[in-house]
């Protein structure tokens, strides 16, 4: 099946702006 | 002693796969490979299921430089439990890297980023990561399932080295973890 892959930058910009999506 | 896979709310991004968070703290001067005796050293600390829910894990531990000589976090598959005797980790073995201090943490995350999303492209191979906190240098770990495995070993070496950035003449050791068990050694 697809796989849920994140690059570092994505998951850093998680991190900073955690109620931006 | 089931640990519940946390739910994933409207609105937060869902990882791949469930993680569990571990701390263990050796005991000082107490040299002991009883299986027993490091179930008992072993805590688990919490299960993220998401980026968000991992931030915030990851915001509130000790980051390895604020850590004292000869603790360890594992973040690990949910279900596999970090010990050579898993299941999952039976015929299994782990790239190990030492680091010098300065850079440990920084390459730590590196490493739980890439598993975390994924980077290593190995299907389900990947068991997990650690770090070892020692008095003179740290060493970063990630463990996978099969050892004999020679191209899927070697597709992890290579993603760990792009992932980590690491110096040309860093170490890097791949061991075997029945080969742990006879030596009784992890490094």
């Amino acid at each position: 099946g697809t796989r849920i892959i994140y690059d570092r930058k994505m998951l850093l910009q998680l991190r900073d702006s955690p109620y931006s999506r | 002693d089931k640990i519940a896979v946390p739910d994933v709310p409207e609105g937060e991004h869902r990882l791949q796969y469930s993680y569990s968070l571990w701390f263990m703290q050796r005991g000082r001067g107490s040299v002991s490979s009883a299986t027993s005796d490091y179930e008992d050293q072993i805590k688990h600390v919490g299960a993220f299921s998401s980026v968000e829910q991992f931030w915030s894990y990851y915001c509130h531990i000790a980051h390895p430089s604020d850590l004292p000589p000869h603790c360890d976090i594992h973040v690990f598959k949910m279900g596999i439990k970090p010990m050579w005797e898993d299941t999952a980790n039976k015929d299994g073995g782990k790239w190990i890297v030492r680091l010098r201090k300065e850079i440990s943490s920084r390459s730590w995350e590196n490493l739980l980023l890439a598993m975390l999303g994924e980077q290593f492209i190995v299907g389900n191979e990947i068991c997990g990561a650690v770090i070892s906190v020692r008095p003179t240098e740290d060493i970063v770990s990630i463990w996978n399932r099969t050892a004999s495995n020679d191209s899927i070993v070697g597709k992890i070496r290579d993603t760990l080295q792009r992932i980590l950035q690491l110096p040309s003449q860093t170490i890097m050791e791949y061991k075997a973890h029945d080969q742990s068990l006879k030596d009784k050694s992890s490094f």
